[in-house]
């Protein structure tokens, strides 16, 4: 009913002196979201220069990531074009 | 590039740093790269830059060398198009044609089957290439170009170049190129961007942050023209770019709306859609369209000896086409028309393209996108322009010059259009620029080229500031620009937080524990941008005050620097204070203010500050335009 569509969540720069890793992005999920979240719907996590991932989500669970403290922006994850 | 980097004065003997030239490594986002062009040839390069800390995928049928020292490919969603080849490899041609603008070897006689002769060179020959394939025959996903930013920035490159954009507005951190854009500002690399190729309407642009370097197309002063020649020896210039050669033969002309295949009659058959055409009575013959074709579109005259395209659209936008064409205005075409109606047995025969000496350049592409920025209007957008109209580069001799399936030509130098073509241009002109100053930010260098640019004529450019940003660039000019309009990442936090950015994101932005207080909240007119910008309303009287500050790289002795306002319009009153900048040492950084007062008559109002110390002339464009 809510199908899951690609979701970039982006969360600025990394915490001085930490790095944020897949295992963190997951954590952060599944307390978001909580246990239904399956650790596979993160696609890629963002870790050498800024913090941020990329998951599958549905609307609403984007919308719940998008409130959390840490969170810049979570937007779809749309397509450009060569010019 | 056989003429780009000489019409703009930038010959293979300019003065250059070759040792710190080649520790410069250029990021390139686009389609992949192909190692097998001459162009990448490694001969007489060393070993990677210590600093890198990048990788090669090498594959069966990839691997880099000493000049490609990087490459890398995206796809998140691990899923592959039948037309694309896994790996950094490119299947397309787009990021061969770029990559070897900004840094290809210089190589001698290059050229696309005969048409534009010459040395191809990339603008900082010596520089090593990293390349990140975002983008796969179905476009490139904001996931696979932040994974290439991620990597790129720790990767150790110095700039990147993107000829890539979106399609839609997005706020700055929506944006996946704006978001990469500033981690790679932080961290002290030069983002350059295409400004999209939907102009000549107004915000079009696309990549307008204003830690990015935007990038316009303009002409150079080489055309490719395109003549056909009818069976009773008249003759019209039309343009594309056609390396076939009928050797002057006369082949059967017919017009496509004399030939429509049923249900369609000739008002359709005549725009040569697909499949409105009988292809039966094409077979063999030269077809005359209503309309400009994009090079796949001739398949609805497959068969056909030829093509000769007639409408009013602009003469700028040239193609390859998979057969022999030509692209004529209405007047021409009108006569080619009436020459089919009076004639029993029209015949007409397209030439090969010749490089021709194009007057009044540069001017700004049709199909360049134009500003105003679309989300922070008072921020001038685009930043610059540079040549993007009909650049000879290397290509993969695996892939169609034209991109039709049915193309069979292969060549090693293609000849295509689009802001892509001038973005590399630019990101060269900056790399240049860098290794004469390898300390200087990212806004330094963006301030040195907008400063330094040619001014272009509005006269030629209506659209004034919003197509061609400060004009177009100077490599050599930008390497003395005198003064220079800095801006840290503190700055564009502060003016992120006169944007409504709350304290806590900037926070998680920055991680310099920002906060957006009165005193740190910046106007955007207070951000140092080394151009002005004013968004108004045509009925309003204007009254506005611009600050910025400016840091003295000239001169180690005392210097006087006085502003002259350039405002040909009048319609403007401009004041500077203090008129005078009195700059006692290398590095001293003093501030002024502009006023801008007045009234404006049409759309868009044109101007300039120029600081002028009798050597240089720093100049910054100010435009004001309606906002309606």
């Amino acid at each position: 009913e809510d199908p899951q569509k690609t979701y970039i969540v982006y969360m600025g720069s990394h915490p001085k002196g930490k790095v944020s890793t897949s295992s963190h992005h997951i954590r952060f999920l599944t307390e978001t979201i909580g246990s239904n979240f399956a650790p596979r719907s993160l696609i890629h996590s963002y870790k050498r220069s800024f913090n941020g991932f990329v998951a599958k989500l549905t609307e609403a669970e984007a919308k719940k990531v998008s409130e959390m403290e840490g969170v810049i922006s979570v937007f779809p994850n749309g397509k450009k074009q060569l010019h | 590039t056989t003429r780009s980097w000489d019409f703009m004065g930038f010959s293979e003997q300019v003065k250059r740093v070759p040792a710190v030239e080649s520790n410069i490594i250029v990021g390139v986002f686009d389609s992949g790269i192909w190692p097998e062009s001459p162009s990448f040839d490694d001969a007489g390069y060393g070993p990677p830059p210590a600093k890198w800390r990048g990788r090669c995928e090498v594959s069966a049928n990839f691997s880099c060398n000493d000049k490609i020292i990087g490459a890398r490919s995206y796809r998140s969603n691990g899923k592959h198009l039948e037309n694309d080849i896994k790996g950094p490899i490119d299947s397309d041609g787009h990021g061969t044609h770029t990559a070897s603008t900004v840094a290809g070897g210089l190589v001698r006689q290059a050229s696309m089957l005969g048409l534009g002769l010459g040395t191809a060179r990339g603008g900082v020959p010596s520089a090593r290439i990293a390349a990140y394939k975002v983008c796969w025959s179905d476009g490139c996903t904001d996931a696979d170009i932040l994974a290439a930013f991620d990597d790129a920035i720790a990767d150790g490159v110095d700039i990147i170049s993107g000829s890539l954009g979106g399609s839609s507005v997005k706020d700055y951190f929506n944006d996946s190129i704006a978001i990469g854009s500033f981690h790679a500002m932080q961290k002290g690399i030069l983002t350059t961007l295409a400004v999209g190729n939907n102009g000549p309407e107004f915000t079009t642009i696309v990549n307008f942050s204003p830690w990015s370097l935007s990038v316009a197309a303009s002409t150079t002063d080489r055309k490719f023209e395109t003549k056909v020649k009818l069976g009773d020896g008249r003759e019209f210039n039309g343009v594309s770019v056609n390396t076939f050669d009928l050797n002057g033969t006369q082949i059967p002309l017919v017009y496509a709306g004399d030939i429509p295949k049923a249900p369609f009659d000739r008002s359709v058959s005549r725009m040569c859609f697909e499949n409105t055409v009988d292809k039966e009575r094409v077979k063999g013959k030269i077809v005359v369209c209503d309309s400009l074709a994009v090079p796949g579109g001739v398949v609805a005259v497959e068969g056909a000896a030829g093509i000769i395209m007639q409408d009013e659209s602009p003469q700028d936008d040239t193609n390859s086409y998979p057969l022999p064409a030509s692209h004529v205005g209405p007047k021409p075409g009108a006569l080619i028309l009436s020459y089919i109606n009076s004639t029993r047995v029209p015949t007409a025969s397209i030439m090969k393209s010749r490089g021709r000496k194009r007057n009044r350049a540069p001017f700004v592409a049709s199909f360049s996108s134009r500003g105003p920025n679309p989300i922070t209007p008072n921020i001038l957008k685009p930043d610059i322009s540079g040549p993007g109209v009909e650049i000879l580069a290397a290509w993969p001799s695996t892939v169609s010059p034209s991109g039709a399936e049915e193309d069979n030509k292969r060549v090693l130098y293609n000849v295509i259009s689009g802001t892509s073509m001038a973005c590399p241009h630019v990101t060269a002109a900056a790399a240049y620029v860098k290794s004469f100053h390898p300390t200087w930010s990212p806004a330094a260098l963006k301030s040195a080229l907008i400063t330094t640019a040619f001014p272009m004529s509005h006269k030629r450019n209506p659209d004034g500031e919003l197509a061609y940003g400060a004009g177009h660039i100077n490599p050599l000019g930008a390497v003395h620009p005198g003064l220079i309009y800095n801006a840290s990442e503190t700055d564009y936090v502060k003016f992120l937080c006169g944007q409504g950015y709350s304290t806590e994101s900037l926070r998680r932005l920055s991680d310099d524990n920002a906060s957006c207080s009165a005193n740190n909240s910046g106007t955007v007119f207070e951000l140092n941008y080394p151009s002005f910008a004013l968004s108004t309303n045509a009925s309003n009287p204007i009254s506005q005050v611009f600050r910025r500050r400016v840091t003295n790289v000239g001169s180690s002795y005392a210097t006087s620097y006085k502003a002259v306002i350039v405002n040909p319009w009048r319609d403007l009153k401009i004041t500077v204070k203090p008129s005078v900048l009195l700059f006692k040492r290398l590095g001293e950084e003093l501030s002024f203010e502009v006023r801008i007062g007045g009234q404006i008559r049409k759309g868009v109002e044109s101007a300039a500050l120029v600081w002028d110390d009798g050597k240089h002339k720093v100049r910054s464009p100010i435009t004001v335009f309606n906002a309606n």
